[in-house]
C-alpha cells in the first residue's frame, strides 16, 4: 500500500536533485547539493556512486527510485 | 570483511542523504 507514496516521494526528491529538470541527475548536480544538505562533497559523491548502479554517470529516476526503495525497505528489491 | 564494511558505509551515507532530503522537505516552510 505504501509503494505509491514511496514513488511520489522518490520523484519529489529526484526533482530536488535534478535542478535543471533534465530528467537525470549528474555528479555535478549532486555536488550542487553541498550546502543545501548537511553532507560533505565526499558523502554526496558516495551517494551518487551508490545510486548510479550502472556507473554511466547519469542517475535516472528509475535508479534513484531503486536506491530509495533500498533505503526504505532494505535489500529486498533487486 | 572489507566488502561488508564498504556496503555498510554506503548504506549509512544513503540513509543520511535521504533523511536529509526528508527533513529538507518538511523542515523549512519557507518565507
Amino acid at each position: 500500500p505504501g509503494q505509491h507514496t514511496m514513488l511520489g516521494k522518490a520523484h519529489e526528491f529526484f526533482q530536488i536533485c535534478d535542478i535543471e529538470d533534465k530528467g537525470f541527475i549528474t555528479r555535478r548536480d549532486m555536488q550542487r547539493l553541498h550546502g543545501e544538505l548537511p553532507l560533505s562533497l565526499e558523502e554526496l559523491e558516495n551517494v551518487f556512486d551508490t545510486l548510479d548502479a550502472d556507473g554511466n554517470g547519469c542517475l535516472t529516476l528509475e535508479e534513484f527510485t531503486t536506491g530509495f526503495s533500498q533505503f526504505l525497505y532494505g535489500d529486498q528489491i533487486s | 570483511d572489507p566488502n561488508m564494511k564498504a556496503g555498510t558505509t554506503s548504506e549509512g551515507v544513503l540513509a543520511n542523504f535521504f533523511n536529509s532530503l526528508l527533513s529538507k522537505k518538511t523542515g523549512s516552510p519557507g518565507p
